[in-house]
């Protein structure tokens, strides 16, 4: 499903060029359950980001679903992320004028899902995250963690066949990550895709391979057996 | 250094009242080192905001330093913040358009020190958290956990006498963390008072003290032995 040869991305900053990632090969298949760790800076969501068709590298190929991705125009592109992939982003990306509600019902606008049934799903998902008593919150009348898990509720809500999720429970206790990973394993078992960023081996060991990133390249991809 | 009694911090949202602090009562003294735990939404960066001067509670009374804070103007309070507190926000809160190196030496200019020991004292403490070389990229152009050691750099550059860090480790590997705490621990050595929100057991266990939050109320306090 993610066939990735040979992946650079350099930026430039000033005269300095930074390579966040420097030649990375990776294959995952359909229903795995990767987790990818790595330190500070190593290039993790840089490698999410290409994943995802929200950046692109600088060399190197990235097919998806047999599809070369370069080949494909912005709407597109477009519309794979919205009906294929689900991304929990690093910083959450909600819509900051928008309620709890109206954020995770976004993805169902976009496949198209009638209104009641938008709101039904939208409800569920946040039910199922401990959320049903912030739906109308904005998300600056919300606590860091419950931030979190609105962009994980709006990741999940239309069922996508591919779930990004970077570090979807960095603002948790281990409580509440222990219900988000319960969800994340629930969409694993009806056939779907995940590839998952965490800094925190317990976390990690929900997946069934660990592959790790140092400098810009993968420094192990290693088989998970202790599930 | 801290004296808080019967805090309360009530939002009204819509029809619906939010009871986010109900009733803290809470001693710190100068030089503790206290870690601040619960579950998400249970109150920690609200109560963070108010020991913090951001924020004013709804009912209850903070003396702050043998002041009531209820009792400061604008800009009394202001000054307090820039000078005597260092603040590392859950959600960094770094300025867009600045480079690290400015982010950095924001509260510096607060403190009129003079330009080319801003640009030293900046630096130096930009290469305690690892990012000597990341001076001038702005927010954007950094890791999530870069933008988070960049957060705690501001916080600790004009070692003000109380810190208060909003999970200060939440987007770091355990390596970083390990790095970031060394340099609270100095910090706290030299006589300062720490006060860290925390969701993760092993870097509560820096702490001397640890303090539970639940819906609104601390539900233990209790002296760390384990240290
Ligand atoms: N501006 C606001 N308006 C309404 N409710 C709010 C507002 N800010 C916070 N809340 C609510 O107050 C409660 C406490 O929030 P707070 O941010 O203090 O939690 P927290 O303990 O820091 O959680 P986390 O671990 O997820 O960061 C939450 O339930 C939140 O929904
Ligand atoms: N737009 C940009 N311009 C320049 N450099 C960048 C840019 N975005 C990222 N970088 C650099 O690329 C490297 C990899 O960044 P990335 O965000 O992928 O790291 P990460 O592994 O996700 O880190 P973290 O665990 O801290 O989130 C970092 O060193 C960062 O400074
Ligand atoms: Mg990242
Ligand atoms: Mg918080």
């Amino acid at each position: 499903i993610i066939d990735i040869k040979q992946l650079t991305k350099f930026y430039e900053v000033g005269n300095q060029t930074v390579k966040a990632l420097r030649g990375i090969n990776l294959e995952i298949h359909k229903n795995e359950f990767v987790a990818i760790m790595g330190p500070s800076g190593s290039g993790k969501s840089t490698l999410m980001n290409i994943i995802g068709c929200l950046d692109t590298p600088t060399n190197g190929t990235y097919i998806l679903n047999g599809t070369d991705v370069s080949k494909l125009n912005d709407n597109t592109l477009a519309e794979i992320r919205n009906k294929e992939i689900g991304f929990v982003f690093q910083t959450f990306n909600l819509l900051p004028k928008n309620t709890t509600l109206d954020n995770v019902m976004l993805p169902l606008i976009y496949a198209g899902i009638p209104k009641q049934e938008r709101i039904n799903k939208a409800t569920e998902v946040l039910k199922n995250v401990g959320l049903a008593d912030r739906i109308n919150h904005k998300p600056s009348e919300l606590s860091g963690g419950q931030r979190q898990r609105v962009a994980v509720a709006r990741a999940l809500v239309n069922n996508p066949s591919l779930i990004l999720a970077d570090e979807p429970t960095g603002n948790l206790d281990s409580v509440t990550s222990i219900e988000i990973m319960r969800l994340i394993e629930e969409i694993h078992e009806k056939g779907n895709t995940i590839v998952l960023v965490t800094h925190e081996p317990d976390i990690a060991q929900h997946a069934e391979r660990i592959i790790r990133l140092l400098d810009g390249k993968i420094s192990s991809d290693i088989k998970n057996n202790n599930r």
